[in-house]
């Protein structure tokens, strides 16, 4: 059997959601194995409570901070925690969605979701997902059945007959919105410096601050770099504002063939 | 590569088939 384990936790209210996840780190703790406690900061406070002193025993993580950017959280948060125990078995309380979660966020938090699989296979690491059975759209908590190979609730345990979880990755793999409007520059090695431009540019209009614009230019720098080395040489890049963010885009004629790219530390 | 991205980034989004890619990589607005 794969020594990974990870299930799903579909809870109801504050209370079903303390007691289910104080046991889980509980049994942990039991097992002499190192907890981490990944959940959004309203969250914390409960697993504290309800843990007591115990609660300075495991790790505690805002999740609306460090899983910020769901493709974040296989490398940032829980290969992080799992690689900085090497030899020993590690159990992590992971949640990264919740209901004000957006459309645009919910594709990449599922890929993410169906990720941890792959990531994750014969590893000595269980990762409990929980899931505001109250508080998500209902198609969500179908598709945490997709993602995890094992479904808790109130009233027990049972394997997921849904599990799938290359077909989640396969069905968010899907075509993006356009924008309304956007600036854009067709990039190769001539012009690279362009590109990154491009993008600084549109950030300081928008009152990024300096050391964010560099976090940007490096983003597009890395991206288009990428299609230098394997997109055929060329690209184009795209920049606009949307929703409150700014949104760098870099096309080419590349292919990324393996799921777990960028999410490798 | 996308590991940088991933972790410089408020949101990652792809979309990618034979011969064909596309990253968004979303920054919050101060």
């Amino acid at each position: 059997a794969d020594p990974f384990v990870h299930p799903a936790l579909f809870y109801r209210g504050d209370r079903e959601f303390a007691v289910a996840t104080a046991a889980f780190v509980r049994e942990g703790l039991a097992a002499g194995e190192p907890v981490a406690v990944a959940v959004p900061h309203w969250h914390l406070g409960l697993i504290e409570s309800e843990l007591g002193a115990d609660a300075g025993r495991i790790s505690l993580i805002d999740m609306t901070r460090a899983g910020r950017n769901p493709g974040r959280i296989i490398p940032g948060v829980l290969r992080a925690f799992a690689d900085s125990h090497p030899g020993r078995r590690v159990r992590i309380v992971g949640e990264p969605i919740w209901p004000a979660r957006t459309a645009d966020e919910y594709p990449a938090c599922a890929q993410h979701e169906a990720l941890i699989n792959y990531s994750f296979a014969g590893a000595e690491v269980t990762i409990l997902c929980p899931y505001d059975a109250e508080g998500l759209a209902p198609e969500v908590l179908v598709e945490a059945a997709r993602t995890h190979p094992v479904l808790l609730d109130a009233s027990g345990e049972q394997v997921s007959a849904a599990f799938a979880p290359d077909k989640v990755i396969i069905e968010h793999n899907v075509p993006l919105d356009e924008p309304a409007e956007c600036r854009s520059l067709r990039f190769d090695r001539a012009n690279l410096p362009a590109a990154r431009t491009l993008a600084a540019g549109l950030a300081a209009e928008l009152g990024f601050g300096p050391d964010r614009i560099d976090d940007i230019r490096l983003a597009v720098a890395e991206l288009s770099a990428n299609s230098l080395d394997h997109g055929g040489g060329s690209g184009l890049v795209r920049v606009w504002a949307e929703h409150g963010r700014l949104v760098c885009e870099v096309s080419d004629a590349g292919h990324i063939a393996d799921p777990l790219a960028g999410r490798r530390p | 590569g996308l590991l940088i991205v991933n972790l410089l980034s408020d949101l990652v989004r792809v979309h990618t088939r034979e011969g064909a890619t596309a990253v968004r990589a979303y920054f919050d607005v101060p």
